[in-house]
């Protein structure tokens, strides 16, 4: 995923 | 990943693990909302649609089939076993949730970061999960006795969001470009809707007094 992008959360 | 998201991702799996705890082994759901468990099944199904198509981490995948597996069978436990379904007051849990699962969906689609559907859904379970604790505070407030495990159930819940409040300034000056404004205001909104349980929740530990909201 991009970096920075928050969907690497849960 | 940093310390406060770590201790936000161990904090809402202690949550769960303390709900699973509660219902499995007491077989009981008092005081539990099957409204929020079911806002919260929606929330994981919305936002881990891509599991497995956008890999991120192990420990990425194991969490979101963790959190979809527990939301579910808790679902089905307070819906479907014969011992637990017993033990749910729906005439107090009546909070009319679908009534706020179109606005959040509405609000998706008018404000989202980029229109597509992965994007628009995982926007959407941001926007749900602020709200979802409210058909929980809601019938809290009509539960004379709430007993331990319901009471330290919310509050990791809410916990959890306020550590991912922190874990956002970290990476807000630790990582370059790391602007969310969607993530940072229904963050924010829903630890705040927790305000007045976590005040309360502090005053009967302070004072080892059984937990009791004010209607």
């Amino acid at each position: 995923s991009r970096a920075g992008d928050a969907k690497d959360e849960l | 990943m940093n310390i406060f998201r770590l201790a936000g991702d161990m904090t809402h799996l202690a949550s769960v693990l303390v709900l699973l705890l509660k219902i499995h082994t007491i077989k009981s759901c008092a005081g539990i909302s099957l409204k929020t468990q079911e806002l919260y099944a929606l929330v994981f199904a919305s936002r881990y649609l891509d599991i497995f198509t956008h890999y991120v981490s192990f420990y990425n995948t194991v969490m979101k089939l963790i959190f979809l597996g527990s939301a579910f069978s808790i679902v089905w436990y307070i819906r479907r076993h014969k011992l637990v379904r017993r033990s749910y007051d729906k005439d107090h849990d009546t909070f009319r949730h679908y009534f706020i699962v179109l606005p959040c969906l509405i609000l998706a689609l008018l404000i989202h970061e980029k229109f597509t559907f992965r994007v628009v859904m995982w926007t959407f379970s941001l926007y749900l999960e602020a709200v979802a604790i409210l058909p929980q505070l809601v019938l809290l407030q009509r539960t004379r006795n709430i007993d331990n495990l319901t009471g330290q159930y919310v509050f990791l819940l809410g916990a959890y969001r306020a550590l991912y409040i922190l874990n956002w300034v970290y990476r807000y000056f630790t990582e370059p470009h790391y602007v969310h404004w969607i993530t940072w205001i229904s963050g924010l909104i829903q630890t705040l809707l927790y305000a007045d349980f976590f005040y309360y929740y502090f005053q009967s530990w302070k004072n080892n007094v059984k937990l009791e909201l004010p209607a």
